[in-house]
């Protein structure tokens, strides 16, 4: 269901060129679910962001399910990433003015969900995820680790069939980590493609398969 | 050299009371290396930001080297926090427009350090981070690990006697996590104090001591 052919993406900091990723080619078929591993700085969050369209390479194809989604019109690329894309951000990016609820309905709102229903799903994924003593703060008035949840959260509200995360247990102890990768584990079993990026071993023991990246340069397996 | 009694803090959400601390007792000696464990929301944050005096508790005393230092004036609570502590704060807190170069030498700025010895003293920090190629990036320009890294330098440039660090290797693999353990294992054989919170196992095997948070309560040693 995903198709990377010959991704590179080239950053430019003054006169300097970084090579943030490069001649990356690989497939993911649907149902996978794939742990990307790597040292700091070699390029995961620029190839995941790559693949939940929030970037472009500067060479290279991606194709999501057949289609070059991310070359869609506007519309149809939004309603893409809010119904069948899960994106959770390695530095969470929620609403800072809105609630916990408030930033977890927000795909649903997009999707046209009546406000009843996905008032509902938002506290059910909550609870689920063992916050919803916290329904009503806003980000500022959470703790790092219940941040990094009600992102996810937020990247599984609209049940989507691609789940894009970010170092998505960073901020969590391993307890709760471990929730999260059995609550990720059971999505898969129904059929969610899911896309890990982390630094956890646990996580990674779990994926079914591996990609490693180290200087940009993608292969299949642990390093 | 830390000495922290009946510590208790309260946050008011609309007409709700969150109990994030309730009366923490603790002593620390100078030249310890402690590890602050416990599961996400259970208080870590908050008693780390009362500590660096970031914050006020709403019962309770804090008071280091024998002075509630917190109730210092202005000019001489900002000196202390230069030079004496040093703070890594769990989302970073980098200066989005300044170069991670920049970011690192502030409290040297701060401290009157001059120009040319602390631009020295930032860029071999953030050589035996593994960072000097990206000093002149800015913290959008770095990856997540890197941001922290870059966080990490500026709390040591400036030799604290004291490293108040939150969650230090969220973001990094365990290589790189690994080498700012050795770091700051060897800062603290030379004298450092440094209390630790981390979900790391691999860091709280290595302090000389583990205190627990759960539900804003204290308790000595591993829950
Ligand atoms: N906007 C940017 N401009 C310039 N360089 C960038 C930019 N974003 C990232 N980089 C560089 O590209 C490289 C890859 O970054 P990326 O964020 O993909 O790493 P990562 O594997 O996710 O690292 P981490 O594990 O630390 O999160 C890094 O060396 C980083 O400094
Ligand atoms: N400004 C605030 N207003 C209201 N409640 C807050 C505020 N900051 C934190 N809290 C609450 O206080 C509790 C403790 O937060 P804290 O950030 O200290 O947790 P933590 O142990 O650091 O968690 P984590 O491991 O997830 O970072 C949490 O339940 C959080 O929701
Ligand atoms: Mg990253
Ligand atoms: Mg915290």
């Amino acid at each position: 269901v995903i198709e990377v052919e010959g991704v590179s993406r080239e950053y430019l900091v003054g006169s300097e060129r970084v090579q943030a990723l490069r001649e990356v080619s690989f497939q993911v078929a649907a149902g996978q679910f794939v742990a990307i591993v790597g040292p700091s700085g070699s390029g995961k969050s620029t190839l995941l962001g790559i693949l939940g369209c929030m970037d472009r390479p500067s060479r290279g194809r991606y194709r999501l399910a057949g289609q070059e989604v991310c070359l869609l019109d506007r519309d149809r690329l939004a309603g893409l990433r809010n119904r069948q894309i899960g994106f959770v951000f390695q530095s969470f990016h929620l609403l800072p003015q809105h609630t916990a609820l408030e930033n977890v309905q927000l795909p649903l709102v997009y999707a046209g969900t009546p406000a009843r229903e996905r008032r509902e799903r938002a506290l059910d994924l909550l609870a689920r995820f063992g916050l919803e003593q916290w329904a009503a703060h806003r980000p500022s008035q959470l703790s790092g680790g219940q941040r990094q949840r009600v992102a996810i959260a937020r990247a599984l509200v609209a049940r989507p069939s691609l789940l894009l995360a970010d170092e998505p247990t960073g901020n969590l102890d391993r307890r709760t980590g471990g929730e999260l990768l059995d609550l990720i584990a059971s999505l898969n079993a129904s059929g969610l493609t899911a896309l890990v990026v982390t630094h956890d071993p646990e996580i990674a023991g779990r994926a079914q398969r591996i990609l490693s990246i180290r200087d940009g340069e993608l292969r299949e397996g642990e390093i």
